[in-house]
């Protein structure tokens, strides 16, 4: 199987789609080749890179996954775009497990060419999210430096490791990442503290520190690799991801 | 139909959970008897205000919901604690009509003895979001200023005018409220500007400011009106209350 990450979390505005963006760029630029999957029904992660979500959801429809990958302004990036379109979230979201599988072979199949895959996720831990965790070799989860986050991490370890236990799985843990740290308020500091001392290694070195860059790049349909590469935020991305190209 | 505003919003982190605890622990202290309903898995607006969540989900038991209200510290505030139980946030999401319409009745039936209810939603519009929207009198969307809150709104604006359209509808739009308001970034005049451009008179006149003390309160398991009564974000929050009673 192609490493696939998830990058989820059931807290919403955790910085997700940021990071699945900005991974996925950073991959690309560092020569893999590298497909961003949206399973988000808002589609941030789509038109956060400039790009228009499909009208069905390319993986209710019948068509083969490659004829609705596109690929974007960044050299080694392709996009399966998500779709608004209610009957298909509904689908995705309401369905059973046998569809889960088909969801799960329609995606196995076409990731092959890839190197690297990274799946942005609702902020759920509906059917959605679990069909992705269960399509994917390692989850990464995002928390913001807050009191709300800590608290939903717990219930999200509960059902990451009840797909652990299924007989087929290949999901392994990724990592905790810690976003929007801002180093001058004792919180953050409370909080990474509490964080490290619970989970120990699986926390990322890597912290990514909150920078204004980040949204406004989103509002201009790039990322800050194009639209402010010399910022904290790009560099941090770029940290991050040399973490995890060594971790393989 | 006793005044019920559901705050509501499908993009995650915008600010929902801590506009729902806040406005009604103002209410409450303006006199008025409330009722904060607590509609989210991840039970934050139970643990904001520090109370534990519950076994069961009083929704789907059928226990008269009186008998899973608690009082809270503040005078004049009560709440329905959410839980965490995955089979009954399960039955919740994937429900069809004719259960939204019970939950529907269960909600009604006993929010008569408060003059304000207050219903904390999770960020999606799957099938809970929608329930609460027709059992509410109003919906008050918290968003960002930023680019990814802009985008979700159409949608979201999408589903409350479908629910309108419904022949027993009662539900009304209560507002669009500007959270964590940044007023030295650019970036919250770009959107401030955009969003009363677009929505116009439905847009408060009070914003939210980003304070720290709004996040370290709800590590106390309490409102800013105890942890930090004379911070930005309690004045921010008390102002807002008194435009919604005005309102009527
Ligand atoms: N490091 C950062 N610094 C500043 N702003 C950030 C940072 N990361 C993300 N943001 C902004 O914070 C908001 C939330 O981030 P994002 O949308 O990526 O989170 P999410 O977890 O994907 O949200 P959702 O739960 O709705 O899917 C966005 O407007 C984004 O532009
Ligand atoms: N005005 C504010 N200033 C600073 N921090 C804030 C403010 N409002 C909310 N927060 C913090 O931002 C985070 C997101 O807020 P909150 O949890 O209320 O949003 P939400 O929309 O309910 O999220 P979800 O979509 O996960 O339900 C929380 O950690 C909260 O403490
Ligand atoms: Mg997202
Ligand atoms: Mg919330």
């Amino acid at each position: 199987m192609v490493r696939t990450i998830c990058i989820a979390n059931q807290k919403g505005g955790v910085g997700k789609t940021t990071t699945a963006i900005h991974l996925a760029t950073a991959s690309a630029i560092a020569g893999q080749r590298t497909l961003l999957v949206d399973l988000d029904p808002q589609c941030n992660a789509t038109s956060g890179i400039g790009q228009q979500p499909l009208e069905r959801h390319p993986l209710v429809c019948e068509r083969p996954l490659g004829e609705s990958i596109r690929i974007t302004e960044v050299e080694n990036l392709g996009i399966l775009p998500g779709s608004r379109y209610f009957q298909d979230i509904d689908y995705l979201e309401n369905g059973n497990a046998s569809h889960s599988e088909r969801l799960k072979h329609h995606l196995a199949n076409y990731t092959q060419r890839y190197d690297l895959v990274y799946i942005d996720c609702p902020p759920s831990l509906g059917q959605l999210t679990q069909t992705a965790l269960s399509s994917s070799s390692e989850v990464l989860m995002p928390i913001q430096c807050e009191f709300f986050a800590m608290e939903g991490l717990t219930q999200m370890i509960h059902v990451i490791k009840r797909i652990m236990q299924r007989v087929d799985n290949q999901l392994q843990f990724g990592g905790i990442l810690l976003t929007m740290y801002e180093p001058q308020l004792e919180l953050t500091h409370e909080v990474d503290a509490e964080v490290r001392d619970f989970f120990g290694e699986i926390v990322f070195d890597t912290v990514i520190p909150r920078d204004v860059t980040l949204s406004e790049a989103s509002g201009h349909g790039q990322s800050t690799f194009e639209y402010a590469p010399r910022s904290r935020g790009t560099r941090a991305y770029t940290e991050l991801c040399q973490e995890i190209l060594e971790y393989e």
